[in-house]
């Protein structure tokens, strides 16, 4: 009973209400892919900045303690039917949230994510990315835009120019992501448009990773000498944003929902109580 | 150009590459907040002006619509969650035709929303998340958001007309409405007693009592306030003679070219950003119908 399908005419998504966890995807021409969306955060290093070994995770530089993030637990989950709009809503321990979407006619899966306040009880800094996790095959390879014109490949631990042995493998694969990032196989091509610069990556076969919200207790010594702790009142920060993520390799539907993210409709409203319908 | 120079100056100071990549100091970013802000809102003159150009058949008539733009970040919005009517203006600014979903937060009830043509739109009503509930500097009454399905052609505007059924009715303090009817009603009109006379307009006392107030007041300087509030207006009318009524309109008419005035200082008074001659400018901009 926990099972349930979500979905419009061009994705249908397998979830588990119980788990929270979306298992897979069906395309349009019936195509199955496995598919999942998680959020993890990894804790943020506080050195005194003395060494290479010794530097925190601040501003500048992301330099998580150890190289496995910590998955957020699943608290509670709402499943909401309706014509227009499905959406799986997901509340996720500590300080996370997914609603994933599916409009009506519209060929995008919507994933919007809410992080914080991030905790910081037990005096550690946290950076939380969200994960994509399919079963496609991508040989390390994936994509990014980095300065929202140009599509460069990327390489798991790979530099084009040197033989590179990477001291931090996490941060060492993090690529800056303007409008997109991908991965493919010969017939798949899963595309996750943010709404905003974010630092991406795929450290694991099939996997699109976001870096989302970051809340970090010292300075990285690299300038701006204060630590990236932001707070509203007293709480820390609540960050809201979207993703789109398209499973196709159609350039077209891609780089028109880049740009309906980047300059979405402008909605300005004025109040109606002197206009009847009619004289409207 | 004056007004967007607000927004381009601080467009310029967001190149600056702390503010790109998020390494300036705390209370750096709050000031860049505060920058951004106030230009946006600066800019919105302009947006503001353009519509009522737009939408304004008669240019000897103050604008219809007061165009306020929203936190929908945090799915907060004072007029959609306030407003039993409300009219919602979305603009593409991309080169070519879109179909987007749009969420706007309200309160509880039902609702209709009507497209730019007069049909009505199919819509769902979600409830907002607890998530975003709890946002802890969120403010606001909305418990659930419209959606809708919108086509909008390149660099186009369609203006949508949302309306409030059903109504749950609200409770209704009678005696309020008594105590402050002497002091108020012809004289500094607030929000709170306009709402309470459409809630008990059922209430034939309390009608009653609103017809016995002698048409004399009328003509006083203070009556402005009351312009434009037709449920008032058709309680005032009743019982009225044609002459009467004639001259209470005309008594309307021009205490809106008066309020049209007013109206302009207010605006001007909110943009702290600009000097004498350029809040003149924006007072006396005159609006005239432009067809296209």
């Amino acid at each position: 009973d926990d099972e349930a399908v979500i979905g419009n005419q061009f994705y249908n998504l397998d979830i588990n209400t119980a788990s929270g966890l979306i298992n897979k995807v069906t395309l349009r021409d019936h195509t199955k892919l496995n598919f999942t969306i998680n959020m993890y955060y990894y804790s943020g290093s506080c050195g005194d900045n003395q060494g290479t070994d010794r530097r925190s995770s601040g501003a500048y530089i992301f330099r998580p303690l150890a190289n496995n993030p910590v998955k957020l637990a699943t608290q509670r989950t709402e499943l909401i039917n309706g014509d227009l709009v499905k959406e799986f809503r997901v509340s996720l321990s500590p300080s996370g949230f997914t609603n994933t979407k599916v409009y009506d006619g519209l060929n995008f899966i919507e994933t919007e994510w809410i992080v914080g306040p991030i905790p910081i009880d037990d005096e550690v800094g946290k950076e939380y990315v969200i994960k994509y996790e399919t079963n496609i095959l991508n040989n390390g390879a994936f994509y990014t835009d980095s300065n929202g014109r140009q599509i460069l490949a990327r390489k798991l631990n790979f530099r084009p120019q040197w033989n590179v042995t990477l001291a931090e493998p996490i941060p060492g694969n993090y690529y800056p992501v303007t409008n997109e990032i991908y991965i493919e196989n010969k017939d798949l091509r899963v595309t996750v448009l943010p709404d905003r610069s974010e630092g991406g990556t795929s450290l694991i076969e099939g996997e699109v990773e976001l870096m989302l919200h970051r809340r970090l207790l010292c300075d990285d010594a690299f300038g701006v000498g204060e630590a990236l702790n932001e707070t509203a009142k007293g709480l820390g920060l609540v960050v809201r944003g979207k993703h789109r993520v398209l499973i196709s390799k159609d350039d077209i539907t891609i780089k028109k929902n880049v740009l309906g993210l980047h300059l979405g409709p402008q909605l300005l409203f004025s109040d109606a109580k002197n206009i009847k319908y009619d004289e409207w | 150009e004056f007004v967007l120079n607000e927004l381009k100056s601080a467009m310029g100071v967001m190149q600056h590459h702390d503010a790109i990549t998020g390494t300036e100091k705390q209370h750096v970013t709050h000031d860049y907040e505060r920058l951004l802000n106030q230009a946006i809102d600066d800019a919105l003159i302009i947006a503001k002006q353009a519509f009522n150009k737009l939408t304004q058949k008669d240019d000897t008539k103050p604008p219809l619509f007061d165009f306020q733009r929203c936190h929908l970040n945090e799915s907060s919005c004072h007029v959609s969650e306030n407003s039993d009517k409300f009219v919602v203006t979305i603009y593409n600014p991309l080169g070519w035709s879109v179909r987007e979903p749009i969420r706007i937060p309200v309160g509880n009830g039902q609702y209709e929303v009507y497209d730019s043509d007069g049909k009505q739109i199919k819509t769902q009503l979600v409830p907002i998340p607890n998530k975003v509930k709890q946002i802890p500097t969120r403010v606001s009454k909305a418990t659930q958001e419209i959606v809708f399905i919108i086509d909008l052609k390149p660099l186009s505007y369609k203006s949508i007309y949302i309306k409030k059924i059903n109504r749950t009715k609200r409770n209704t303090n009678n005696y309020d409405f008594y105590s402050n009817i002497n002091n108020n009603f012809w004289g500094h009109i607030k929000e709170p007693y306009i709402n309470k006379i459409e809630d008990v307009q059922t209430d034939k006392e309390t009608i009653d009592t609103i017809k016995a107030i002698p048409f004399a007041p009328v003509h006083s300087e203070d009556i402005s306030l009351i312009e434009d509030r037709e449920t008032n207006l058709d309680i005032l009318k009743d019982g009225k003679n044609d002459a009467e009524v004639m001259e209470l309109e005309k008594f309307l008419k021009d205490s809106r070219r008066k309020g049209k005035g007013k109206d302009n200082v207010r605006i001007v008074d909110s943009y702290p950003n600009f000097n004498e001659d350029e809040m003149r400018m924006l007072a006396d901009e005159p609006r005239t119908v432009e067809k296209f």
